[in-house]
């Protein structure tokens, strides 16, 4: 099973964890004995690129309304720096002394840190964007609940007006979302429930039709017609439902399967 | 934005990657 669960967070994650794992295994064999190179210019690279990351993250949580994001983007941030701070001290103790122990120690700590922090954040970051489609999702299924009082032609167009946007919004996303992650189950499960969602929207909007037509007409049936309606909706709002329970799994949830 | 978000995670990763390349040149050399 993959470690990361999207594949975007694969690509960024998966090379530096390999160069990690491989600096703990040098470690761990002895060291060697060797002189350490000088750090000056990669260990300004990461210090760069981790002032970079910190004003986004910042930015972003200071401007969001997602206030899980804004409580947890910070924290995730800090543990960056702080291994930023690592690798900087690490690089000055080695230039004084290149076989430096705990210059050795700072840098394994340090890229460590990195490596989690970096994950912390993205898993943060994550998050808030699966929290935006469930949002979508929810606002859908607030819509679909309004289906059973719809009684004549104006409110089923309004009707249509309403949640054709927030449902082509959202089967678009659950597909973008779907393609980036890594879990083959959860993958398949949001391609079918997607696919039922598209096929049974026009099937839910022409049993409301005809639940309109016969109440304006001598309302023979109207009983059957609104109970077809109900079943569709309520078969929508189901799919929906597993589209929310499945994006908010992760790899880590595999137990749900078992 | 969310797409800056990931090209810096993406920048970081990379960065610190090349460092441990270049401590690892010297122990494995």
């Amino acid at each position: 099973m993959p470690v990361f669960h999207t594949k975007t967070i694969e690509s960024i994650l998966e090379p530096v964890a390999q160069q990690v794992s491989r600096l703990v295994i040098i470690h761990e064999e002895g060291e060697a004995g060797h002189e350490m190179p000088d750090l000056e210019r990669p260990v300004f690279a990461v210090s760069k690129a981790v002032t970079n990351l910190v004003k986004v993250g910042r930015e972003m949580s200071t401007s969001t309304d997602d206030l899980i994001l804004k409580q947890d983007m910070p924290q995730a941030l800090n543990k960056v720096d702080e291994a930023a701070r690592l690798l900087v001290e690490a690089a000055k103790l080695s230039k004084i002394d290149p076989l430096s122990k705990p210059a050795r120690m700072k840098l394994i700590e340090g890229s460590r840190w990195i490596l989690q922090g970096t994950s912390n954040v993205l898993l943060v970051f994550d998050e808030s964007e699966v929290r935006k489609i469930v949002q979508d999702c929810k606002k859908t299924l607030d819509y679909l609940s309004v289906a059973e009082v719809v009684e004549n032609m104006e409110d089923l167009v309004q009707f249509v007006r309403d949640l054709s946007p927030i449902l082509s919004r959202v089967t678009v996303e659950v597909c973008k979302r779907t393609e980036d992650l890594t879990h083959q189950i959860h993958r398949e499960v949001l391609n079918r429930c997607v696919e039922q969602v598209k096929t049974l929207a026009p099937i839910l909007i022409c049993s409301m039709k005809i639940f309109i037509q016969i109440l304006s007409q001598d309302g023979k049936g109207v009983e059957e017609a609104a109970e077809n309606r109900n079943y569709l909706c309520g078969r929508m709002s189901e799919e929906l439902n597993e589209i929310i329970r499945v994006l908010q799994l992760t790899t880590y949830d595999e137990d749900e399967w078992d | 934005d969310s797409s800056e978000m990931v090209r810096q995670a993406r920048i970081l990763a990379q960065s610190t990657a090349e460092l441990i390349q270049a401590i690892r040149g010297e122990a494995e050399a």
